[in-house]
Formats: C-alpha cells, structure tokens, sequence
C-alpha cells in the first residue's frame, strides 16, 4: 500500500492544525 | 523557520517551546493488573502521546519543510524511541520504577504479569539508570530526542518522493541539532575534554534506545497477533508500518 494509504491519520495531523484541534 | 537562521539558543528555546503536554491516562484499571489491562493501558496511553509527538515533531525548526513523503517516514520509524526517551526522562529521578504517566507508575515486578515485558522493562531501568548516572539535563535531554527523530531512517529519504531538496534539507537540520547539542554541553561550563566525553556518552545511549525500541516493537506486534490487547487508530497506523517493512 502506499504511504497515504497507510497513513491516513498521521496523514491528516502533519497537513491539518495542531493536536489540540483534533478530538 | 529555516534552522541555519537561528543560533543553536534559539534553536534550543523553540525545542522547549515545542514540548508536548504530559498525558494522563485518566482510567486507570485497578491493581494488580492483568496482561490484557496492563497491555492496554499502555498501549491507550500510547496512542494518546502518538498525537502529540505529531505536533511536537511539527514544531521543530525544519521539520515541515522536509516534504510530507520524508516527514512521515522520519515518524514512522522513530515513535517507539521518542516514547521511550520520554519515558525514561520522566523516570530519571525514581530508581526502579517506569512513569509511563503520572497515574501509570509501574515497578519493574509489575512487568511479571505480561509475557516478554519484563525484558524490555529492564532494558528502559537500565538506561534510565544510565542517563541518571550521566545526570542528563533538559536541554540535552530535548537535544537528544529532536536528534533520534532527524536520525531514524538510513535509507534514502527521496526515493518516491517529489523534493529532491528534502534531503539536503535533513541534512541541514540534524547539523543544526548537532550544534544546539554541543552548545548546551559546552554552556555547562565543563573542561573541553570533558565536553568531548560527554558527548560521546550521551550519543551512545541513542543505540540502547534503538535496541530497546526494536525490543517492544516486536514485543508489541506479538501481543497484537496473540489477540491480547486490541491495536486502534494512530498506534496501529504506526504498528502496521512496521509489519509492512518486516515482511
């Protein structure tokens, strides 16, 4: 699979705002 | 924020800036535990830190200028270290026992109810010691970990991915945490052969880091196959990357 696949979370918290902004 | 902009000071005060909050895991199951309660604490617990390692390693000066292929492979391979670094810190001032969390203090016997913990449990005691005996500081401490993260993957970071820069970036940023690592130990104001040693020791420590992480990695995917203890959400992304690369 590739990395994007794998990695839909990790994904999302690099390209998206800061952990507190993640429930 | 470019790293060669900033003096290794200014380096070392945004590590600082960046630490992550201390996690708590809130439901602590009652004593003594199980090898399913303990598993799962410990692996809850880890989940909850996995989110703000992220931020943390975004914080660092550099980081998310490597392109996102290198950023998460960097992850990938490391979240086991950086969690152990943390573990042993938070531990330093409390011989024999692992403070996964302020409401998870585990003794080294406790780690007799799950099946091939107690090994890796003495692995983290015994560098815990060691960095205790070397009376670790802070900053070293911050310099360290932001150094295990930059220096996780030995293979090529770039192949598949679109920024050929990427790795003269990382190049740059581990010269630069380089740097921020001998200011702090040279501030301390010890002769500059000492400085030399001390150096080298702290360094050495990050391969008993590794092989403690390679330990639990294993340790864990085990738990996981023996169907143990459930593996959700961040973790398992991190975990799978890892039975990926081994098969």
């Amino acid at each position: 699979s590739s990395l994007t696949e794998r990695h839909k979370i990790l994904h999302r918290l690099l390209q998206e705002g800061s952990p507190s902004d993640i429930s | 924020i470019f790293p060669s902009v900033l003096s290794p000071e200014q380096f070392v005060t945004t590590l600082i800036e960046a630490e992550p909050p201390n996690v708590l895991l809130m439901n602590r199951p009652n004593k003594p535990f199980t090898e399913a309660s303990m598993m799962m604490s410990l692996t809850k617990l880890a989940d909850k830190e996995l989110v703000h390692m992220i931020g943390w390693a975004k914080k660092i000066p550099g980081f998310v200028e490597l392109c996102l292929y290198d950023q998460v492979r960097l992850l990938e391979s490391c979240w086991l270290e950086i969690l152990m670094v943390g573990l042993m810190w938070r531990s330093i001032e409390h011989p024999g026992k692992l403070i996964f969390a302020a409401d998870l203090i585990l003794d080294r016997d406790e780690g007799k109810c799950v099946e091939g913990i107690l090994e890796i449990f003495d692995m983290l005691l015994a560098a815990t010691s060691r960095l205790r005996e070397l009376k670790l500081q802070h900053k070293e401490y911050l310099c360290l970990k932001a150094m295990i993260l930059l220096n996780s993957n030995m293979f090529p970071l770039t192949m598949g991915s679109d920024d050929p820069d990427s790795s003269v970036k990382l190049r740059h940023l581990l010269n630069a945490i380089t740097d921020a690592l001998v200011w702090v130990i040279a501030k301390s104001g010890l002769p500059y052969r000492q400085q030399s040693n001390r150096l080298a020791n702290l360094l050495m420590l990050l391969s008993h880091v590794r092989h403690a992480s390679n330990k639990g990695m294993e340790h864990l995917l085990s738990m996981r196959c023996k169907n143990v203890v459930p593996v959700y959400d961040l973790l398992l992304e991190m975990l799978n990357a890892h039975t990926l690369r081994d098969h």
